[in-house]
């Protein structure tokens, strides 16, 4: 569903939380290709979340995603790095 | 399987509850926890024995916020438990969010127990999680008849990856458990667990109706509502999906987007201002946000101010100008107010003493551009809101450009 425009900085802060819990996704402080990089990995993140859920693979924090982020669920991350 | 697929080396495995939940009885507590290892059990050698004190295997707890490892809890709702892998120590230990409402019923006010010990359980015996969707292991959780629950064929398989079979039989049995307890409190006895659905993974008796073609003259839909700037339409446990961004009309099921809503909605409509849909089927409605369920739904329609004698709603509509919401029963019509939450004086009124030349029962309504489409049979009618009156009748399906 389309987002409700309002939220939408929450959504990526939240995005980001989730993604770093549950998709092993770390936000690399120090990186000289700091924003683009952060993006682009942000972005395969998505994507890789999208294609555990059976969602349509964009690599784009739309609605679906958002939502799918929000529903409540097991603590485990959904990625074999866990340890 | 988590990696280098930990696992017990021993088919003796001991649990202990450290700590119980204010939330339900402790008798309750310890029925979730044992049905969840019973599940278990029944689809391996596994063996699982309860002890009261000293270290067991697998350690039982509830605790809020940060509670000694890692992984702190977050609150009411997001992450409701984790377990860890089979191991010593901290290894197969499962705890669960205090802040959480664990419940034994299965509600949409609480999370069930035993579901969610169950997947827990699953992890403390070294599976991972599945993106098989209706599997226990699937991380998200879903509200489901635990009467007579079976684990998915997906989730038998990992474990007997794992662990084999049990040793009485290669096959492992149809049912688990003798039915239990009752599946909700409240008052409405209603499944929260959406049958048809595109991927049966539980036992239901009857083969959905297929869907209907796009273009079949006689289409007619149980409800409409707008959502977020699409349309969508219902029959039975179709949708269709409308959005101004795509040409194409997308097929769905309403199990998709909110698998535990029972299909065959009599009525649906939006409060935009609100990020709100309410579903109506017979005597109880529930609200949406989204794909989000609010809690405490369903409630009973009387809660809007309907006399007990109105057991369903035929069609609702909401006109965002002057934020009252219109209900259809029969041959009459409701106002509701949505700023003052209450029914409107003077109402109900006959639907042909103000809207001249419309069937009815209507069967499902929605707003747009400042029209209302109401819907009978097969044949819709635009009507102009602020002057009630009717524009031009079309063929339902006129939005699915046959």
């Amino acid at each position: 569903f389309p987002v409700a425009q309002e939220k939408e900085k929450q959504d990526v802060q939240y995005a980001k939380k989730y993604l770093e819990n549950f998709y092993d996704f770390k936000e690399e402080k120090h990186s000289l290709f700091r924003t683009k990089d952060i993006v682009n990995r942000m972005a395969d993140k998505i994507r890789e979340m999208q294609s555990f859920f059976g969602l349509e693979v964009t690599g784009e924090l739309n609605q679906k995603t958002l939502d799918m982020m929000k529903q409540p669920r097991c603590g485990i991350p959904d990625v074999r790095s866990y340890s | 399987a988590f990696p280098h697929s930990p696992t017990w080396k021993k088919e003796e495995v001991t649990y202990r509850i450290l700590n119980y939940t204010p939330d339900m009885l402790q008798a309750d507590v310890e029925e979730a926890i044992a049905r969840a290892f019973q599940l278990w059990s029944s689809v391996t050698p596994l063996r699982f024995t309860r002890i009261h004190g000293g270290q067991a295997d697998i350690m039982i707890s509830f605790a809020a916020g940060f509670h000694g490892d890692f992984y702190s809890f977050d609150g009411p709702g997001g992450t409701l438990a984790h377990a860890y892998s089979p191991g010593s120590g901290i290894g197969g230990d499962a705890h669960f969010d205090e802040d959480e409402n664990w419940t034994k019923f299965t509600t949409n006010s609480g999370y069930n127990l035993f579901l969610v010990a169950a997947h827990e359980l699953g992890h403390s015996l070294g599976l991972s999680h599945s993106n098989v969707f209706g599997a226990l292991m699937y991380p998200i959780y879903m509200a489901t008849d635990t009467r007579n629950y079976q684990l998915h064929q997906d989730d038998i398989n990992g474990i007997q990856a794992l662990y084999g079979p049990p040793k009485e039989s290669a096959a492992p049995p149809t049912k688990a458990f003798p039915p239990q307890e009752p599946t909700d409190m409240v008052p409405a006895e209603e499944p929260t667990q959406m049958s048809p659905r595109e991927e049966p993974t539980e036992m239901t008796p009857s083969k959905p109706p297929q869907r209907p073609d796009d273009c079949d003259p006689h289409l007619t839909f149980d409800a409409i509502t707008t959502l977020r700037g699409e349309t969508l339409f219902f029959k039975d446990s179709y949708v269709w999906r409308k959005s101004p961004y795509f040409s194409e009309i997308e097929h769905d099921t309403i199990f998709s987007f909110w698998p535990s809503l029972i299909a065959g909605f009599d009525a649906a409509y939006e409060v935009d201002k609100r990020d709100r849909v309410l579903f109506f089927k017979d005597d109880q409605y529930w609200a949406v946000s989204g794909y989000s369920i609010d809690s405490g739904f369903p409630k009973p329609i009387q809660n809007l101010g309907f006399p007990t004698s109105v057991r369903k709603i035929d069609a609702a509509v909401h006109d965002q100008s002057t934020k009252r919401t219109y209900f259809f029963v029969g041959n009459k019509y409701w106002s509701f107010n949505e700023n003052t939450q209450s029914m409107e004086r003077g109402y109900p009124r006959k639907i042909a003493a103000d809207y001249h030349g419309i069937s009815h029962p209507i069967d499902a309504a929605f707003q747009k551009n400042g029209y209302f489409y109401f819907f009978h049979g097969s044949t819709q009618f635009e009507v102009d809101i602020k002057r009630k009156k009717l524009i031009r009748t079309m063929k339902s399906n006129s939005w699915f450009n046959c």
